[in-house]
């Protein structure tokens, strides 16, 4: 069995776990935020058998979409002349889905 | 060392982690939701000795119990003629923990 | 690469995040709480090259602080004479970060 750890974002979450669902995977949703935007994201989490890990992925790839996000940029720590300072905000690009995928050493439902 | 993993119902989630503390056993716990019945769960994170492991699977055999929970059936997607859809909430049979155990290649505590 | 888990406690969490965020380090922040104190913490999860794992663990030290936290002791189970119950708050040490490096079999970016 493979424990699939995946980070999508807040849009693509119940997407993403109704199609796992509708393909009879059973999955857990955790609500996270990612360390760089401190925006609210999603970590879908799911353990398949091992022949099935690529129809998870396959799933998550079309479920998750890239989107670009802004950020405001912050004040940078040495005062630069005003006119150096570019106070728009700067475009980050953020992916459909993070994913690791770890071996699960035993599986047991109690 | 290993990490478990394991799911509960929110009902349960106190009782496992007291259970686990009053054995000796650290643990954390992640507000979660499951993909399917969409309701909110828990999920209990602990790193134990390799050794330890039976005695923590037991611990949330005899605190985590099984239920049944009901779901309304959403309308078909194909309308059938009205006396063949069931508008009957739908049984559906939740666990008492789902568990995974994950080999920890390295433990620290700074 | 290896997916590092590590909770810390909650006054730490965002200045460990900014942290590894200044050096290049990608994270997911789950809000969690501890089985024994009941108090919530964080858990940050951050996947890195095998390589990169000791660089991690050094921003956790230097930003992850050790604590004392008191806990109100539970009435004991057997009610002992009156003069033998000590009614003051317990102290409990609780540590900067509890840190778990996992092997990871296979990451993706979709
Ligand atoms: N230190 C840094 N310097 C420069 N740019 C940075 C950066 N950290 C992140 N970014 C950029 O910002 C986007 C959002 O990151 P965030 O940490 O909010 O949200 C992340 C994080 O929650 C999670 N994630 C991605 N890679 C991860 C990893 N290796 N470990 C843990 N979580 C990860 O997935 C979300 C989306 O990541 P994605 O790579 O698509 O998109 C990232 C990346 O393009
Ligand atoms: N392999 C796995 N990976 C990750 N998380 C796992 C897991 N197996 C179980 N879980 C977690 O444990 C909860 C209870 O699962 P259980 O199998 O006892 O009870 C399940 C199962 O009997 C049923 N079920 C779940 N997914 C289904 C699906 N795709 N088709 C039909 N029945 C499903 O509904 C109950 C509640 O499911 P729900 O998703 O709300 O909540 C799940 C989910 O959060
Ligand atoms: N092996 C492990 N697996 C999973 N999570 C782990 C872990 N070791 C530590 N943690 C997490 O880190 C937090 C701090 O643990 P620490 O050992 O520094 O500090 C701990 C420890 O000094 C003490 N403690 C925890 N459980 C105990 C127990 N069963 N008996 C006696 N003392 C306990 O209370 C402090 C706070 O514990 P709390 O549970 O609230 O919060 C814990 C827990 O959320």
């Amino acid at each position: 069995m493979k424990l699939i750890i995946a980070v999508v974002q807040a849009h693509d979450a119940e997407r993403c776990s109704d199609a796992l669902a509708n393909a009879g995977f059973v999955s857990t949703r955790f609500t996270t935020s990612g360390g760089f935007l401190q925006k609210g994201n999603a970590t879908l989490v799911t353990g398949v058998d091992d022949a099935r890990v690529d129809e998870v992925l396959e799933l998550l790839r079309s479920n998750a979409r890239e989107r670009h996000d802004y950020i405001a940029p912050a004040m940078p720590p040495v005062a630069e002349p005003a006119e150096l300072f570019n106070p728009f905000p700067v475009e980050v690009q953020v992916g459909g889905a993070t994913v690791f995928v770890l071996d699960v050493s035993r599986f047991e439902q109690l």
